[in-house]
């Protein structure tokens, strides 16, 4: 899934 | 990882921590709303569950542990320790008005049904409108204390410089979130009107009043 990517995001 | 995204999480520990001080200095949370705070308190909590599944980074464990201890911190101090400075008939903001539909929203429209996804929408929403209720405070008070502007400023300005991350990310990662682009740029446009203020009034050396 991309979307996890931005999991490490704030 | 790059500058936006960086000065942008600085710019929200900035906010945070001035908010704290400010209540813990002058021993008052006069002007602050309450609600906002415990908005806030929920936005990091829901978002932050991964903290119980997944490891990124000391950088990313330690800012979220630093984010959810200290909204709770300021939730316990303004409904707590200093209650009798809370300004609570000024905070008059129907924050259910915000909440069922931000929660409506996160079920139907989402990356993936499933039960962290669904919480990690519902605060990206909720951030995006968790300032209202301060700045409809601030509307009715016709003022802000000058260290308030400052936390609101830098709460706003993080956002901001996460759109140009997000900018960033697209051209050089091919990367790109609709969801939290989305809603970056709705949070980022609730603060252009105090933005305007902020800079007109409160670099100028002058108090933050609204017309009456």
């Amino acid at each position: 899934k991309g979307f996890d990517k931005n999991k490490d995001e704030l | 990882m790059n500058v936006f995204r960086l000065t942008g999480d600085l710019s929200h520990l900035a906010a945070i921590i001035i908010l704290l001080l400010k209540i813990w200095k002058s021993r008052s949370c006069a002007g602050i709303s309450g609600k906002s705070q415990i908005l806030f308190a929920i936005v990091f909590t829901t978002r932050y569950l991964d903290l119980l599944t997944s490891f990124i980074s000391i950088y990313n464990t330690s800012m979220k542990v630093i984010y959810i201890g200290c909204a709770y911190a300021t939730v316990y101090l303004i409904y707590m320790k200093f209650r009798a400075t809370y300004d609570g008939n000024h905070d008059s903001f129907r924050v259910e008005f915000l909440v069922v539909p931000v929660g409506g929203l996160a079920v139907l429209v989402n990356h993936d049904f499933s039960f962290l996804e669904i919480l990690w929408t519902f605060s990206i929403y909720l951030e995006s409108v968790a300032i209202l209720p301060q700045l409809f405070m601030i509307s009715k008070t016709g003022e802000a204390e000058t260290i308030t502007t400052h936390y609101l400023f830098c709460l706003g300005l993080y956002r901001a410089l996460y759109l140009l991350n997000w900018i960033w990310r697209f051209y050089f990662e091919s990367f790109f979130d609709m969801i939290a682009i989305v809603a970056g740029v709705v949070q980022t446009v609730l603060y252009c009107d105090f933005f305007y203020l902020y800079i007109t009034k409160v670099l100028k050396g002058k108090k933050l009043s609204l017309p009456a």
